[in-house]
């Protein structure tokens, strides 16, 4: 563990708590994808099952059981509690793409072992998640400042993880190509919303698209 | 190389 990481982690842990405060608070789950909050389910699902074979820390047990946990709990504020609140004609990203293309690129280069190809899809498919966020919000135009702390802190954390792993690999070597090319698309497709975000809603107004 | 040792990121 570095520095790097930890900090990467909490992000990603206070993205779910700023998500939860927004639903909560504005009683709405209005300018969240339902497409976006299904994907991560899956890819908290599908690349946790190791906790049933490998116990790394009590640190990482615990932040696994919290993704899986709290990302169920958000499909069912959206799905259930806060239904009204939710427009599915504004969440037309097709996701059939997003999740058959993880799914081919993990069979293609994992070793046919259950657990890799699962892993190595929720790595892929965490890597373009957040697509029908963003997909939402430029066909909307404008978000909530606080959805916007949200998709901050969710992108912040793998751009952290991209220094996270430079570290590791001058001080411990270590190396892992499939996490990195995938983290760096990742952080990538943040970068025009990290723009705006900095341009517009860190200097108090209103995140709207030009 | 164990999957402990592969993967131990979150």
């Amino acid at each position: 563990m570095n520095i790097f990481r930890l900090v990467a982690d909490l992000m990603h842990l206070a993205s779910i708590f700023i998500l939860l405060l927004k639903i909560q608070k504005t009683r709405s789950c209005s300018g969240i994808s339902f497409k976006s909050q299904l994907l991560y389910s899956i890819v908290f699902v599908t690349r946790y099952l190791d906790l049933f074979t490998a116990f790394i820390s009590l640190y990482n047990t615990s932040m696994k059981i919290f993704f899986i946990a709290t990302s169920i709990y958000i499909l069912y504020l959206m799905k259930f509690k806060f239904r009204a609140t939710y427009d599915p004609n504004l969440d037309t990203f097709r996701v059939e793409f997003l999740l058959g293309g993880s799914l081919l690129l993990a069979l293609i280069f994992s070793d046919f072992v259950l657990m890799e190809i699962l892993w190595q899809f929720s790595i892929y498919l965490e890597s373009v998640a957040i697509l029908p966020q963003l997909f939402m919000l430029s066909r909307t135009g404008e978000a909530e400042t606080i959805t916007t702390h949200y998709l901050f802190a969710l992108g912040g954390y793998r751009a952290l993880y991209l220094i996270n792993w430079l570290w590791r690999f001058v001080t411990e070597s270590h190396v892992d190509k499939i996490s990195w090319i995938a983290g760096a698309v990742q952080t990538a497709l943040y970068s025009d919303f990290f723009y705006i975000y900095y341009t517009k809603v860190l200097h108090g107004k209103k995140f709207e698209l030009p | 190389t164990s999957a402990k040792e592969k993967h131990d990121e979150l």
